[in-house]
């Protein structure tokens, strides 16, 4: 469970990350 | 929001990364709030989604099967949280598809992102508490050992003694080991490290002190109280050291962002 946890929260951590630059692009744009 | 403060390195290592991030976006939001049209965000937002649910379903199941109370009382919030804030960025993808200048739709973006970030935090805190307190039992069992030690009056009870300690002492350890390698604060680690180390030179000085009140007691020679006495005070000083391993593990830095 302790290393299934801490996949998924560096799964949503990157897909979040993901967002926050798309989110930065347009603003930066 | 926190930025630079998790307990860990592999927790700094999943958050730390995003939270750069989302900081910089609040002040790019703060700088130019009336930006350029917002491209579409669903896909992006539908992968944030997903991965949500999953870290749920992983973070309910660790819930349901844990035996630790605590855990299971303080994980719920978390999950509402990150699960809200997921909400949020599906609701500003909706808003901005209708108007992709929406200022309420951006701020939506950015509370959400916030809430994901700092759900998560919550969540792998939690988590991580709950570690710690299973490594805190291991040291207790260890304490809870080294008190028979007082009682021990023959030397087939000694050789139980180390038959029975030897395996929880080298289970808290290993444990104790893994967790000085995964902290962040190093004089934490340090500490622990020099306890451990110090209680581990203690050992073979307990057993043999311990023999040496056996012998006595059996051969009925004098010095039974300075063996007793010398016993005691070895016992004592490795319980200081289990019961300082114990403060450090439990210590929460000043500037964490609990």
């Amino acid at each position: 469970n302790a290393a299934e946890m801490v996949k998924q929260a560096k799964i949503l951590a990157m897909a979040t990350s993901h967002l926050v630059n798309a989110i930065k692009g347009d603003a930066e744009a | 929001m926190p930025t630079t403060s998790y307990r860990t390195k592999t927790i700094h290592s999943i958050l730390d990364p995003v939270a750069q991030q989302v900081g910089q976006l609040v002040i790019l939001h703060e700088q130019a709030e009336d930006g350029n049209a917002m491209t579409d965000l669903t896909s992006p937002i539908k992968i944030v989604d997903q991965a949500v649910s999953n870290l749920v379903v992983v973070g309910k199941q660790t819930a349901s099967t844990s035996k630790d109370e605590i855990l299971r009382r303080e994980m719920p919030p978390t999950f509402i949280k990150v699960e809200k804030s997921s909400g949020l960025l599906v609701e500003a993808s909706d808003m901005l598809k209708q108007d992709p200048y929406s200022v309420p739709a951006r701020k939506k973006l950015i509370d959400g992102a916030r809430g994901i970030l700092q759900g998560t935090s919550e969540l792998l805190f939690v988590f991580d508490e709950s570690e710690v307190r299973k490594i805190v039992k291991i040291c207790e069992g260890v304490l809870q050992l080294l008190a028979v030690s007082e009682v021990v009056d023959t030397m087939a009870d000694i050789l139980t003694f180390v038959q029975s300690l030897t395996p929880v002492v080298t289970n808290m350890n290993s444990q104790v080991a893994a967790r000085r390698e995964e902290l962040i604060n190093a004089s934490h680690a340090a500490q622990l490290a020099q306890h451990l180390e110090q209680f581990q030179r203690l050992i073979p000085l307990l057993v043999s002190s311990m023999k040496i009140y056996v012998a006595i007691l059996d051969q009925g020679k004098p010095g039974k109280q300075e063996a007793w006495e010398n016993r005691t005070y070895v016992a004592s000083k490795m319980i200081y050291h289990i019961q300082e391993i114990i403060r450090v593990l439990q210590a929460v830095d000043d500037d964490s962002f609990r």
